[in-house]
């Protein structure tokens, strides 16, 4: 049965798909068999991986409108044991589409359901927005990571996504819960990264993953590759740390 | 007549409520009368001024949905000749309750007519997205400024972003221009700054500011203390840049 993860913050640039690509590669690096769904209209997640977006005649538009099923729209990676459900343009008139659609929040749970016992994990990068794409990736899954940048405005839209959260679980997908929160771009050199550390794990406490990612100029660098980092430099510090994030999650799910 | 100014890009994280509440002050420090729209439910832009977004019964939400006018819900900022409108939590909701309404994308135009003999600037802080928010922005502005952060994935949305104002342009408002692209958050230490620039201007030309605004750790400090970084270290690169842009883009105008 996969574990379907919503990679999810309505802050913009806080590290989703950054997180998204590199911990699934990393995953599926430890033996995991792992799926991504672009669910962001840039489709960046699609691009990190060096796919053309344009060629994607099945992709994840398709998927929810039910022009065609999940299996069909999926493409390998380089990455052995990890592929991808891209996303094109179409999306982004996908959202107000849905608006009007039956069964609106349940159109990506459905779909995935075909994939349950293939994958081990599925990761669904979501866009900087709590609209309709983001409601039907919280149903679709059992768990919520939140990349929190070490930034003042990225504390700001917590409260409200931890909001949208409950509201999802109460009337939408009572399994839901949070996984965890995940510090991004923490920079040593800069005060306000330890600052914003000392506050979150002061109020989220045990809901915050020991693996801090650091700011790392070879994982900004990466996507230019069209590359997961851990392809493009596996010895520098991002690498090295979404490494110990898939060992910290892995660890956690034997324990349970 | 106020000349509207969008600040947008569907990508997040990319400077657009720095730009939008530092090049504000820097403009009304050159003596312009400036009013700054928060149309982002996030509300970065209202608390980076240190406004209380809780006790603002007036917002920007009860003016879209027209409970009360924009100059009833306008706020004072600490900076003379700057004003807010400010946005709150319950913006988030106005997106979806827009979809069926009258003349959705034309509210925050007809708002805004009312104080356009009342400041000579209005720059309006769009969401990380393409909805109908950002879409009333783009009906009611007269120039778009786009932040573009000079990193990888930022440039893969900007055709999009393109398209989406000539279709604004085509159908909602023909006054619409590119007012020019921003490059933010240069970071001279890192090769991906420097072949940014070089596309972006290579493509893009002179629809590309002069000004740069750099990396700057005094800008990501100063909303946690409730200031423009103009008021919170008026001698650090950010706020030279943003004055260079100010002084760019008053230069401009006196040649027009
Ligand atoms: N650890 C890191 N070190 C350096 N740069 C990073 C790191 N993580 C992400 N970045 C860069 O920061 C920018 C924002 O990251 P990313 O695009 O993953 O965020 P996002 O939350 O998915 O953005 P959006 O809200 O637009 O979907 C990208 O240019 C990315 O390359
Ligand atoms: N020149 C700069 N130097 C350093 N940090 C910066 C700079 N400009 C912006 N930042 C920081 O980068 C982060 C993203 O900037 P900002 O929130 O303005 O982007 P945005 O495009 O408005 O994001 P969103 O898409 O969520 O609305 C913030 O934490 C901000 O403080
Ligand atoms: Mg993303
Ligand atoms: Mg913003």
């Amino acid at each position: 049965m996969s574990r379907i993860i919503a990679v999810s913050n309505q802050k913009g640039g806080v590290g989703k798909t950054t997180t998204t690509i590199n911990l699934a590669t990393a995953m599926a690096a430890c033996g995991s068999k792992v799926l991504i769904v672009d669910f962001d209209p840039q489709g960046n997640a699609t691009t990190g991986f060096g796919i053309d977006k344009t060629k994607c005649e099945k992709n994840v538009y398709a998927v929810i409108t039910e022009q065609c099923t999940v299996k069909e729209a999926i493409y390998h990676t380089d990455v052995p044991g990890l592929d991808i459900v891209p996303s094109t343009v179409h999306l982004s008139g996908g959202e107000i589409e849905l608006v009007s659609a039956i069964a609106r929040e349940y159109r990506l749970k459905n779909a995935l359901a075909e994939v349950a016992d293939v994958y081990d994990y599925v990761f669904v990068d979501c866009p900087p927005s709590l609209g309709l794409l983001t409601i039907n990736a919280l149903t679709a899954a059992q768990q919520v990571m939140v990349p929190l940048q070490t930034e003042f405005f990225a504390m700001e839209g917590i409260s409200q996504l931890f909001r949208t959260i409950e509201l999802v679980k109460r009337s939408l997908n009572p399994n839901l819960e949070l996984m965890g929160v995940l510090l991004t771009m923490y920079d040593r050199r800069n005060n306000l990264s330890g600052l914003v550390e000392a506050d979150v794990r002061g109020h989220l406490g045990r809901k915050v993953f020991n693996t801090v990612i650091p700011r790392n100029v070879r994982v900004s660098e990466a996507p230019s590759h069209g590359k997961p980092v851990l392809l493009y430099d596996v010895h520098c510090p991002g690498s090295r740390a979404y490494m110990s994030l898939a060992a910290e999650i892995l660890k956690t799910k034997a324990e349970v």
